[in-house]
């Protein structure tokens, strides 16, 4: 079942998870 | 599929284990060559895209965040033994884009182009209301704080006279009234600090021996000064030439990842 990136299918998995931008490593100012 | 053609580049994840390296030889880049403040790590990959290069290899264009620690740029600490500059103490965060070459499984950077600014002072005093903030380096109670803790180290130093190389850092304490804390870098000259008449006369070291001080400098109200300072010397860093990476002609390599020419500059020292 082809879908638009970045929108879950409906009944399917779980919110794609964005690639970017990617984890904090100490914290945001 | 996404619509119309598809891009030229392709979008790994910011998480990527490909990602995170090219970062990081990104981070050690710029703490290589910044002249003067503090190191900086890495606090988050914003974004990411590798282009294909002609005949071979790619370019990681990417854009991260980074976070001040407190190791001076000449301290040969370890970065990962460099604690990151906590909120309550002022942080200041960097903002960097890189292009960085990926040939035969080495990592060079192509360009580094970097801005940093401190955290807000709302910021800082919503974690700490009482907590200092940055002080302008040029402010004269900076620069008159910074000559007294220098000629305090000086004075009672049995080595080399110091010489001030840059400052660095200065907070005014906001409780007490006049109340400077101050960090600054210096350099060790061919003096021995004791026996110094005129400043003048003495030359750093030819092998340049680096060296680093805080200290906290008080107006008494009742008149006088009192001056807490330690200076640390660094073991003398023998110059190692670095090896500048075969920087391609910036309009070819444009064309060869399709995008605009951008004149990139030499890898220059990074102010």
């Amino acid at each position: 079942k082809g879908v638009l990136p970045g929108i879950p299918a409906a009944g399917g998995p779980g919110p794609v998870i964005r690639p970017c931008p990617g984890r904090i490593r100490y914290f945001k100012i | 599929v996404p619509h119309g053609p598809m891009p030229g580049y392709r979008e790994p994840a910011c998480d990527d284990p490909e990602t995170e390296q090219a970062a990081l030889v990104a981070v050690d880049y710029i703490n290589k060559r910044l002249l003067r403040g503090y190191k900086h790590t890495l606090n988050q990959i914003d974004s990411i895209r590798v282009w294909p290069r002609q005949p071979t290899g790619e370019v990681y264009e990417v854009e991260i965040d980074t976070l001040e620690t407190t190791c001076h740029v000449r301290d040969p600490t370890p970065l990962a033994n460099c604690s990151v500059r906590q909120m309550k103490e002022h942080a200041v965060e960097g903002d960097c884009d890189f292009h960085v070459l990926k040939q035969d499984g080495q990592l060079s950077v192509l360009s580094a182009k970097c801005d940093s600014s401190p955290d807000s002072a709302e910021d800082v005093h919503r974690v700490c209301p009482n907590c200092p903030l940055l002080a302008p380096l040029n402010d004269s109670r900076v620069v008159h704080a910074v000559e007294v803790a220098l000629a305090a180290s000086n004075a009672q130093s049995n080595g080399s006279y110091l010489q001030l190389v840059e400052i660095s850092r200065a907070q005014f304490a906001p409780l007490q009234a006049a109340a400077v804390y101050v960090e600054f870098a210096v350099a060790a000259t061919d003096c021995v600090a004791k026996d110094v008449t005129d400043p003048a006369t003495c030359n750093l070291l030819a092998e340049k021996q680096y060296g680093f001080c805080r200290g906290t400098f008080i107006e008494k109200v009742g008149g006088g000064e009192d001056v807490t300072v330690t200076c640390t010397l660094f073991p003398t860093q023998p110059v190692i030439l670095q090896p500048q990476p075969e920087a391609p002609t910036p309009v070819a390599e444009a064309d060869a990842l399709g995008l605009e020419p951008v004149v990139q500059p030499e890898p220059e020292p990074l102010e």
